[in-house]
Parts: structure tokens; C-alpha cells; sequence
């Protein structure tokens, strides 16, 4: 038997919003140390790896491991019929044809039962290589965001530079190109207002802004975001899961013709 | 001009 209970439904719901616009359906790998998600976009340019750790549910039980597809968008719906504040039951059977979420309300008046068919898929796992990153920023999640957003109205593309001084974002497209540049902090009243610059050696990168768009959709998740670079390999952008775990994104970067 | 590779062509199939 697998079954799995959060005390409140709001992290599962925003890790749904994080992987509905990039993913349609995943294999979920329960374990007893708990459930983990590796699955490309349709177009094989990004890569979504979510790690949800057992010891961080309030209640956690895997008999024995479990692979489980699911459909992306039905899951986003049955979340999305969850209050915030209620308790989210997952569980399945051994050999499972279905899975069932069980929310329960605060005051427990209210039980919902949503029964899902999983789905048979064919899983790649892509083997992640141990990296050492030329540049890792930290930096406040919704800053990146808002970035990300204003830089996609001048192109298809942004080019993060990163060098001891900084970080910089540029976009450049038919009608203009715009930069934005931020420095380290210097001192930081709160640490999740930092933005703060480990670099080894200065990094130039391009990467598609619809991706980086999408990513951005984990934003509620945490409120630091960490971005991780080296010359011709993907980048990893990195939000963390309460003490729950983290989701992590790789994308392929734009290289010249 | 800048072409899109695959994250298959830096992450392996395992």
C-alpha cells in the first residue's frame, strides 16, 4: 500500500501549477524515501526533476515502490477542487490502477474523494551528471520572474551574463532589446532579498523565454530562486519545497548557428 | 543566429 498525507493541500496544488505548462504527463516514483519525477517537455528542451522527500509528509507509507503515471492536467484539475488549507491524502494499492486523492477540510465536516486512472508510459530517465557550476546566483524568485516576463516582450531569447560584478539579463528583438542588471547585494535586511553571486568564471548563456516562463510558475513554491550555469551545459533553476523537498529545472541553451 | 538543442544531447538515456 502507498499513502501519503500533507496537512495542507496549498504546496501540492502550487507544485502542480509549477509542471502543468511544461509537462502533460509524468511517471511518479514512490519509494520509501519518497516520491520523485523526472520528465521532459514535449520538444525534449527541458528537463523537470521533483523531489518530495518521505520524511517531509505528515504521514508516509510505501510497502513497496511504486511507479505511477499520471495524467498532468487531470491532477491539476483534482488539486485545484482542494482548499488551501485542507489535508491531501494520496493512495494507491500495490499494482494500482488508479490513484485517489482524499482532501479532508479543517474542521473535517468535509471528505472529497477524487479517483484517477493512471496510465501506462513509456519512461525515459535521463541520467543527470554530478556538476560543478562556473556560477550560482541566488536571488528573490519573484524578481526572476518579473524579469523573465518583461524581458519576453523584446524577444524570443534572453542572454544571462554573470560575472563577478553581476548578473546581467538582455533580450533584443525587432522593436528594441532591453537589459537589466543586478548586482550582488551588498547587505541584505532579509536573506530572502538577497542577491547573491558565487562565481568561479564569468558565464554568457541564452535560453529560450517561453521555457523560462514557465518555470517561473514556481514562484509560490519559495521565495529564493537559484540558478546554476557553466559555458554549453543546461541550466538548472531551483526552488525549493518548503522542508519538503525541491523542483528543479534543466534547460538546453541557444547556441549559434 | 542561435539554434535550440535537445537536453538529450547533454543528459544520457539511462
Amino acid at each position: 500500500m502507498f499513502e501519503a498525507r500533507l496537512a495542507q493541500s496549498a504546496i501540492l496544488k502550487k507544485v502542480l501549477e509549477a509542471v502543468k505548462d511544461l509537462l502533460t504527463e509524468a511517471t511518479f516514483e514512490c519509494s520509501d524515501s519518497g516520491i520523485q519525477v523526472q520528465a521532459m517537455d514535449n520538444a525534449h528542451v527541458s528537463l523537470v526533476s521533483l523531489n518530495l522527500r518521505s520524511d517531509g509528509f505528515d504521514k508516509y507509507r510505501c510497502d513497496r515502490n511504486l511507479s505511477m503515471g499520471m495524467n498532468i492536467g487531470t491532477m491539476t484539475k483534482i488539486l485545484r477542487c482542494a482548499s488551501s488549507e485542507d489535508t491531501v491524502t494520496l493512495r494507491a494499492w500495490d499494482n494500482p490502477d488508479n490513484i485517489i486523492f482524499i482532501f479532508e477540510s479543517q474542521n473535517k465536516e468535509k471528505l472529497s474523494e477524487y479517483e484517477m486512472k493512471l496510465i501506462n508510459m513509456d519512461q525515459e530517465h535521463l541520467g543527470i551528471p554530478e556538476t560543478v557550476y562556473s556560477c550560482v546566483v541566488k536571488m528573490p524568485s519573484q524578481e526572476f520572474a518579473r524579469i523573465c516576463k518583461d524581458l519576453s516582450q523584446f524577444g524570443e531569447a534572453i542572454t544571462i551574463a554573470c560575472s563577478k560584478e553581476g548578473i546581467k539579463f538582455t533580450a533584443a528583438g525587432d522593436y528594441g532589446n532591453a537589459n537589466i542588471k543586478l548586482a550582488q547585494t551588498a547587505e541584505a535586511d532579509k536573506e530572502e532579498e538577497a542577491v547573491i553571486i558565487d562565481m568561479q568564471e564569468p558565464v554568457k548563456l541564452t535560453f529560450a523565454c517561453r521555457y523560462l516562463n514557465s518555470f517561473v510558475k514556481a514562484t509560490p513554491l519559495c521565495a529564493q530562486v537559484k540558478l546554476s550555469m557553466s559555458g554549453d551545459v543546461p541550466l538548472v533553476c531551483e526552488y525549493q519545497i518548503g522542508d519538503i523537498g525541491h523542483i528543479r529545472y534543466y534547460l538546453a541553451p541557444k547556441i549559434d548557428d | 543566429n542561435k539554434s535550440q538543442r535537445g537536453i538529450e544531447s547533454y543528459f544520457k538515456v539511462q
